[in-house]
This record gives structure tokens, sequence and C-alpha cells, in this order.
């Protein structure tokens, strides 16, 4: 899903 | 978000905020490496490119924007102010960082997730924090003694990676498809990279004397 594609990791 | 990614963040903020206390309060940033703060700041500036087109959470953008802000701060104080730049030791500060960001560049054009611009500076600054801290660690060899405020910047600057390892374990056991290989193996190396220095470090915090590293 999207959020792997994201990197929601600072 | 868990704790141990939450717990990560707010340590490396108080390591940026330290920093900044060292530097406006004493009004001098000795025993403080400009090249690893140099590298930092591009760290950032490469890490969050998504600033303006990715939004994931208040707290994500702000604190990007909190890190962005408080690195070119600090590289802006060091270079430029008056007082600060002065107790600079340049003299000492002599590790060639343009090879760790050359090295770091050329790797992420080896290995990144995909070739897009975005991905490679991902990777990138991945790879150039892992190694960011390097020119301090050599600074703080050479300059013997370390001043309290310093040592505490350092160890929250690698606790924080530390407690990041945590939180990769955490989402590789509790999200089915969690592979960030190049963040986990960025982040061991980092951990890595401070393990003589969380070593002497603990030896004078248990002797309650002043941190020495051996030169």
């Amino acid at each position: 899903d999207s959020d792997d594609e994201q990197h929601d990791e600072l | 978000m868990n704790i141990f990614r939450f717990a990560g963040d707010m340590t490396h903020l108080i390591s940026v905020l330290v920093l900044l206390l060292k530097i406006y309060a004493t009004k001098s940033c000795s025993g403080i490496s400009l090249k690893t703060q140099e590298l930092y700041a591009l760290v950032f500036l490469a890490r969050y490119l998504d600033l303006f087109t990715d939004f994931i959470s208040v707290y994500n953008t702000v604190m990007k924007i909190v890190f962005i802000m408080s690195s070119l701060s600090i590289v802006w104080c060091m270079r430029m102010h008056p007082m600060v730049r002065r107790s600079y030791d340049k003299e000492l500060d002599t590790f060639r960082h343009y090879f760790l960001i050359a090295g770091c560049l050329l790797g992420a054009l080896l290995v990144h997730e995909k070739f897009t611009f975005q991905e490679i500076f991902w990777a990138f600054s991945l790879y150039l924090e892992a190694v960011a801290i390097l020119p301090q660690l050599v600074l703080l060899q050479r300059s013997g003694n370390v001043d309290n405020l310093t040592g505490q910047y350092v160890f929250f600057l690698g606790a924080y990676r530390a407690l990041y390892i945590l939180n990769w374990i955490y989402r590789y056991f509790t999200e089915k498809h969690f592979g960030r290989w190049i963040s986990c193996i960025s982040g061991l190396v980092q951990t890595a990279l401070y393990g003589d220095f969380f070593y002497y470090y603990f030896i004078s915090w248990k002797n309650n004397a002043k941190l020495q590293l051996p030169a």
C-alpha cells in the first residue's frame, strides 16, 4: 500500500 | 508510530536542543565539528525533499522543519556568528568529509529502492547519516577532554538511532511487509560507530569522572 512507498519515518 | 520511534525522535530532538543550548549559552562551539554539522544539514535537506510534496502528518512535517532549521542555524552560527566562530577548533576539525559525501552519493547511485531522484537522495541521506558522526568522533579524540554538553550531545545522537533499530525490529514483527533494509543496515552501521564512545561514556558516568577518550 502507499505507506510502503512513502517514507513515513524521519 | 510506535513508542521506540517516538522516543527516538524525541532523543534526536534533545540532542539538537543540547547542541543549540551549548552554543547559545556558552557562545562557544569548541569541541564541535563543523563538518559533522554540515553533513547533518545535508542529510536533512536530502531526506526531506518530500517536505512539500508528501504530507504524512503534522508531527512529521513539523519535525522535518525543526531538524532542517536547527541544523542550518548551527552551521550558520559556527560559520558566521562573530563570537561563536572564534572558538571553532579549525585546526583539529580536519576530517576530509567531502570523501564521505562522494562515497555516499556513489553508494546511493548503486544501491537504492527505486531509481528515482527522490529515492536516490533518500538512500544518500541514510548512508551519509550513518557516517556523519565520524568528523565529530575524530575531533573528540583529538581534543581529548570532552565538555559535558558535547558529551551529552553525542550520546543522545547515538541513542536516537539505537532506539530506531528497536523501532525497525518492532515494525518487522508487526507489519506484514516491512522491508526497509537500507534504513536498517545504515542504522546498524551508524549505531556501531558510536560503540567505543558509548563504552567510554558509560565508564566515565560509572566512575563519575570526566569523559576521557583515548588519543
